[in-house]
């Protein structure tokens, strides 16, 4: 394992961390996007579905239980524990609009014509859009809770330190994971106008707020 | 290309 995926897995553990944290704190979800959270639970359960016949190591395998239940722990936050706080009137993206091209793509970008693969394929496609209702949501109401930024934040790094990742790993192993990188480029871009105004903003301690 | 079947990461 290389340092641009360790610390990649670091953000990414610290976004969830950050939200759950933000939610259990002001005992609210408002601001948070109960479609991106439950689109994450889907790109999970179908990518780690490998976890009952395919051992990596036990890292691996603690972070695919860490990021399945803790986002399931999310949804269970949202869902019931402070359901009231969340706004279904201003999540208002089409998730279809994310999971049919996603399926669809999965079909026709794969690495084998198995269940598992496609899934593996449709979880990538998936991930790389799954941030949209979060950002559809943020871009809706102009302005949001440090916190939430600070999420949208480190999950954008996360996916951004994995090209590095396969970048590395394409020099030093011979490593090709076309689908992946792909999908991650497309991710990243969907952060890019997120990261101008995180870094003109955020950075220099001023609130975050759409122009 | 097999090695991209391995799917080692996260």
């Amino acid at each position: 394992m290389n340092i641009f995926r360790f610390l990649a897995d670091l953000s990414h553990m610290a976004s969830i961390v950050i939200l759950i944290l933000q939610i259990r704190k002001t005992k609210s979800a408002a601001g948070v996007s109960y479609k991106t959270q439950f689109l994450y639970a889907l790109v999970f359960v179908t990518r780690y579905i490998d976890i009952f016949f395919h051992y990596v190591s036990l890292y691996n395998t603690f972070m695919k239980i860490f990021f399945v239940t803790s986002t399931i722990y999310i949804l269970y936050l949202m869902r019931v524990q402070y359901k009231p706080s969340h706004d279904p009137n201003i999540d208002t993206f089409r998730i279809e609009y994310i999971i049919a091209p996603s399926a669809v793509l999965a079909l026709i970008i794969n690495h084998g014509y198995t269940l598992y693969e496609i899934l593996w394929s449709f979880s990538v496609w998936l991930e790389s859009g799954a941030i949209l209702p979060q950002l559809f949501m943020l871009q809706r109401t102009g302005e949001a809770e440090t916190l939430t930024v600070h999420y949208i934040f480190a999950l954008g790094i996360y996916r951004l330190l994995y090209i590095p990742n396969w970048i590395y790993r394409y020099v030093t192993e011979g490593r090709v994971e076309p689908i992946a990188f792909l999908a991650s480029l497309i991710q990243t871009a969907l952060y890019s106008d997120f990261f101008y105004i995180y870094y003109t903003k955020v950075m220099q301690g001023k609130k975050f707020e759409l122009p | 290309n097999t090695d991209s079947k391995a799917h080692d990461e996260l």
